[in-house]
């Protein structure tokens, strides 16, 4: 296991990083 | 018992190949259908790219590592290609889920996308092999000792040398990361880590470089949005 922080809402995903939402 | 080094390191390379065994290095039957239910099918670009990018990658891996490796780097892409596909799909079936939609054409017609995630697979294949090391440049990783890489390379292929190879700017880079790590669970503590350090070089300096769209984005921001009130600075 890892401890990275996900800092993503749920409302957020890739889709909208790239600008496709 | 506690491992060596070198056997970590090959513990390492042996989970990731065996987590790949099933992944095939060409579109699943599930992956085929998110292409076709694309207002546009994305496929033949995705081959394209794949083609491109493969002889580019190994090319500069053999000038990189040595010539007699670039069948070396051959083998990375190709594991690079499996993760890459296995991640796609593991991030549109999360993305399904969270959107209710089942056609992805803008994204998976978005060819910074695909050389992101590809880009991100890659750098994942190389960390594993020890190509990629922030702490010993990669010479001295044990996974790199272990394969018998010792020949003196004349470039160091550590993060971000990846970016340069495929022309990828590292804000784009960076947009998969979270996602990445997220749609595949497999990756190890150590491979979590070191997309962490790439993804903390980028914010503290290389999306700040000249040219990087950062500063094209937060300048649409700032002309698109109400013009704010600037917080004077605290005393």
């Amino acid at each position: 296991s890892h401890d990275y922080h996900f800092g993503l809402e749920d409302h957020e995903g890739i889709s909208e990083l790239f600008d496709c939402d | 018992p506690p491992q060596t080094p070198i056997r970590a390191a090959m513990n390492s390379i042996k989970q990731l190949r065996g987590d790949l065994t099933s992944s095939g290095d060409q579109p699943s039957t599930n992956l085929d259908t998110y292409f076709k239910n694309c207002t546009v099918d994305p496929k033949q670009d995705v081959l394209k790219r794949l083609e491109t990018l493969g002889q580019a990658f190994s090319q500069r891996f053999g000038q990189a590592v040595g010539p007699r490796c670039i069948v070396l780097g051959r083998q990375r892409f190709t594991l690079g290609v499996k993760l890459y596909y296995k991640v796609m799909e593991a991030m549109l079936k999360s993305e399904e889920k969270r959107l209710s939609v089942q056609n992805f054409s803008k994204l998976l017609n978005d060819s910074t996308f695909h050389t992101s995630l590809l880009a991100c697979a890659l750098e994942v294949i190389m960390a594993t092999y020890g190509e990629s090391s922030f702490k010993t440049g990669g010479y001295n990783h044990p996974a790199a000792t272990a394969a018998g890489g010792g020949d003196a390379a004349d470039t160091n292929v550590c993060f971000p040398w990846i970016l340069d190879v495929v022309n990828l700017a590292a804000f784009d880079f960076y947009k998969v990361i979270e996602s990445f790590i997220k749609a595949d669970p497999t990756l190890n503590k150590e491979i979590v880590k070191h997309l962490e350090t790439c993804e903390n070089l980028i914010m503290e300096r290389i999306a700040w470089r000249t040219g990087s769209p950062l500063f094209e984005l937060l300048k649409q921001e700032h002309e698109g949005g109400a013009a704010e009130q600037v917080e004077p600075p605290a005393s």
